[in-house]
């Protein structure tokens, strides 16, 4: 049964797209998964964080979210790591971003274009990169997503944030009565400072059980890799960046 | 003559907010000039890292991009820093955030709204802190300011940014035949590796004289700060990252 986990937070840069590519690579590298990667982000850094220029694609995941049942094999590629494949972003989607004028059933379209592959378990699992915004492309993934990861930086505003995020992400699921399953809060960044570690104790009570027992340090090998176009257990298997995803994975495999 | 200063970049995370608490305090306490904060983002972080939360407010910037010639004055609240005062943001805002629908005289509101209190010179500077993306209330800020700060975390993505940014900026200029100019680029969030050596020297090079002398270090003071509701130079005001922020504010005095 393939399950579709978005990775959001409206907070701007707080790992989402580092998280969707390090965690898709553990799963295809380390555990063999076949993982689709979704670009759902206007900016496309997923996309070009492995190493695609969207301004050389005839389609993409614009075209998916602006017509109703486009074929998205269309735009599914290949990427550098086996078993990796990804539905690539392209700055004209800034177009799809606002319910403003859109249809009643824009907000489905993923879940629609997703179906046929679901059905067919082409993917084990399907992970969705989100903007830092509560738009209709965040609207698009939480009704396509059985499952949802909060990466979350241990900083001022951290919970604040994760509160809006919630409310939204009921408002969306009452309408169509969809359910989405917290998969886990994920502490991204995280340095060795008091600052840190009070607010990493704040976050593990506020979700309980639902905090993923892996955190993520700050490791200069994960921005290196993320510049070099690859996933950071391509680049140093070794460093502590590349052990806490591939910790990572395990949770998730066992969640 | 007032100039008002828009901190933007479209990346999540790299200090525009920090940027804009910092840079106001360092010139309204270190050099007593009058500072109006202005929060041009639906999460309203400027704004709770000040203290104040939106969802007590009678009337915020929400009013003034929906109402035209809504005044201003009504808004502005004091802050705890002698000479800083804000124009506070509500999460009302996300309902103005589309070009779509909306009238073409949208996008000036806030350069209206400011008319007055800029001919009665009732500030030395106006900062305007924008939020992670190319919308209307991002073109509310290229629109009525004369200057842009782009804060630049050195890692992957930040040039590439940087061309969709002063795209975006050309096309909301070209229409209104408006002028703003290019501060300066300000590196933030500096770490001593060579991943950011090596991009601080791809952005001097980028940005030539208009890249600020002043980098901006990370440093753990400044992130407590925030959590703490005060400017950095309020929290330890000997750290590395105060003594930075007092830098950038001698060099925007002298730009
Ligand atoms: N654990 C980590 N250690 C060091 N650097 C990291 C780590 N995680 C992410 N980064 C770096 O931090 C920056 C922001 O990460 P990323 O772009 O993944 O965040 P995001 O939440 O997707 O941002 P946005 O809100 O803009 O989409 C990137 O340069 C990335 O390489
Ligand atoms: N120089 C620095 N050293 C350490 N931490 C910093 C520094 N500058 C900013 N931070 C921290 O990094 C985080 C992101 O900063 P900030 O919220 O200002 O970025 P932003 O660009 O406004 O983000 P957004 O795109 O979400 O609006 C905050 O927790 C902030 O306290
Ligand atoms: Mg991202
Ligand atoms: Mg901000």
């Amino acid at each position: 049964q393939t399950r579709i986990i978005s990775i959001s937070n409206q907070k701007g840069g707080v790992a989402k797209t580092t998280t969707s590519i390090n965690l898709g690579a553990a799963l295809a590298l380390a555990h063999k998964k076949k993982v689709l990667l979704i670009d759902m982000d206007m900016q496309a850094h997923l996309t070009c964080g492995l190493g695609i220029d969207p301004y050389t694609l005839k389609s993409t995941m614009y075209e998916i979210l602006t017509e109703r049942n486009f074929d998205i094999k269309k735009i599914i590629r290949e990427t550098c790591v086996k078993n990796l494949v990804i539905a690539p972003a392209h700055p004209r989607m800034v177009e799809a971003t606002s319910f403003l004028n859109s249809k009643i059933d824009r907000p489905f379209y993923l879940r629609n274009a997703l179906r046929g592959i679901v059905e067919s378990s082409d993917y084990d699992y399907i992970i969705i990169d989100c903007p830092p915004q509560l738009d209709l492309l965040f609207a698009n993934a939480m009704l396509a997503s059985t499952d949802l990861i909060i990466p979350i930086q241990p900083e001022s505003y951290a919970l604040d944030g994760v509160a809006s995020l919630t409310r939204q992400i009921i408002e969306i699921k009452e309408g169509p009565g969809h359910d989405i399953n917290l998969l886990g809060a994920l502490i991204t960044m995280y340095k060795k400072t008091n600052l840190h570690q009070v607010i990493i104790e704040e976050t593990q009570r506020y979700f309980g059980y639902k905090c993923f027992k892996t955190i993520i340090p700050s490791n200069i090998v994960i921005a290196e890799a993320s510049t070099l176009k690859k996933p950071v257990i391509m680049h140093q298997k070794r460093s502590k960046g590349s052990q806490a995803y591939l910790a990572l994975a395990k949770e998730v495999l066992n969640g």
